[in-house]
């Protein structure tokens, strides 16, 4: 067996090699990276598989590159609406959360809602009172989460009222959720 | 979607996914990212899903637990388990997605059945080691 193993993603999709300029793409593959080296520093000085599947999300999370936390694509309504999910194979816990606007790192919610809760799944305003009345989350305005890519990802939507990437001019963004 | 897959020192797996869904979404619409079995799924001696792609196709198809349970009483291996979902009634379905996905083993894999996905895996000396597309 192998001594730990770690694996991510940071969405699928039509992405095209031809379109994605150089400097986008090496910033895709440093952001990944750092996600796997978030991991494995956890998982290297013997942490758990949940610490360290939290700890790669969260990398990504907090880039904006990414389609979750900080780089949340936009709502009709020019908000973020978040989920997360962790699961703990050792019990078969889980935590999940969705529709959250203003956690900064939604994976950390759910896995505070795993360990801190009798639940599985909390929802919209719900799961914002535990995060914060609960689990120590502090309350993150839009602002935070509010990119130009991804207003000007929302208005290019809106013009033709599709609710998907999978048609976008956005050469990086042809992906889905 | 974002999502991490592992197996640690002690042999237990995990599964993490967020998601911040789609452009333009209406109505607190939610995708498979959140739901345990769909987008999300770890069981020890099994093995570890996170899946990305259409959501309402991934939801209808319960991707990660049919990986896992492909796994649990059709003894595939991680490797034609992944495949076979990921290629199989979800294509049928127009569904474009990938799934990242570890053994109890430890073993990696990645299945994808569109032209991309970022994703990325530890080497045999514990470097980083990503793709993005499809032929990489």
């Amino acid at each position: 067996m192998a001594q730990f193993s770690l694996a991510i993603h940071g969405g699928a999709g039509t992405i095209e090699k031809h379109r994605m300029k150089a400097d986008l793409e090496q910033a895709y593959r440093h952001a990944l990276a750092d996600a796997l080296l978030a991991g494995k520093n956890i998982l290297m000085a013997g942490g758990s598989s949940v610490d360290a599947v939290v700890a790669a999300v969260v990398s990504m999370e907090d880039n904006p590159l990414f389609n979750a936390g900080r780089g949340s694509v936009l709502t009709h309504d020019e908000m973020v609406e978040m989920d997360a999910a962790v699961m703990n194979g050792k019990d078969l816990n889980a935590g999940a959360l969705c529709g959250v606007r203003h956690i900064k790192n939604p994976i950390v919610l759910a896995r505070d809602i795993m360990t801190g809760s009798s639940h599985v799944m909390l929802s919209g305003d719900g799961a914002e009172k535990f995060a914060f009345n609960e689990a120590g989350h502090v309350y993150t305005e839009q602002d935070y989460f509010f990119t130009e890519r991804r207003y000007d990802q929302l208005l290019d939507a809106k013009s033709t009222g599709r609710a998907a990437l999978s048609e976008s001019t956005f050469p990086d963004d042809k992906k889905h959720g | 979607t974002v999502g991490a897959v592992a197996l640690d020192a002690s042999g237990n797996l995990a599964a993490a996914t967020s998601t911040g869904g789609l452009t333009n979404k209406r109505y607190g619409r939610i995708g498979d990212t959140p739901i345990i079995g769909a987008g999300t799924y770890a069981r020890n001696g099994n093995c570890a899903v996170s899946a990305t792609g259409m959501g309402e196709v991934l939801l209808r198809c319960t991707v990660a637990s049919d990986i896992s349970g492909r796994m649990r009483y059709g003894n595939q291996s991680l490797k034609d388990a992944c495949h076979n979902v990921v290629n199989g009634e979800i294509k049928g379905l127009g569904g474009e997605c990938g799934v990242v996905a570890v053994d109890a083993e430890g073993q990696v894999h990645f299945s994808l059945n569109c032209p991309g996905m970022y994703r990325g895996t530890l080497d045999t000396h514990g470097e980083p080691l990503v793709a993005i597309y499809d032929t990489d």
